[in-house]
């Protein structure tokens, strides 16, 4: 995926069952953020992976405090490549499992 | 180790902690 200096990470084990998981989202270089950033930390929090879009989860972090506007898109980009990416593994596992 | 929560008006909980030191620029 894009280095977009925006990291997210699973902050759980995948059984590959769960609707929802556990992410954890953090700021690795903040130049490559349009806004200015103020250092938070990382962010945990849920993401229903079959009803959820990763843009509106970035809207409600920028409505949080965390971004500032012009980065929602790079926010919501960095969380649509890790989504993606444990969907994938779901479906090359249960592929491989038939 | 400090944590904070912010609850978003949509109802996401976001939990602020430190970023993991050791995963900070692996490349």
């Amino acid at each position: 995926a894009e280095d977009t200096g925006v990291r997210v990470e699973l902050n759980e084990e995948d059984d590959g069952k769960k609707s929802s998981i556990a992410l954890k989202l953090w700021v690795e270089d903040p130049k490559k953020l349009k806004g200015k950033y103020k250092d938070t930390g990382a962010i945990e929090f849920t993401f229903g992976l079959v009803n959820e879009v990763p843009e509106v989860v970035a809207q409600e972090m920028v409505e949080s405090g965390f971004f500032l506007d012009c980065d929602v898109k790079i926010v919501g980009k960095s969380i649509r490549d890790r989504v993606a990416l444990i969907k994938w593994r779901r479906e090359r596992t249960v592929s491989s499992g038939n | 180790s400090a944590t904070a929560q912010v609850v978003h008006s949509a109802g996401r909980r976001f939990i602020v902690s430190p970023v993991p030191e050791a995963r900070l620029k692996e490349q």
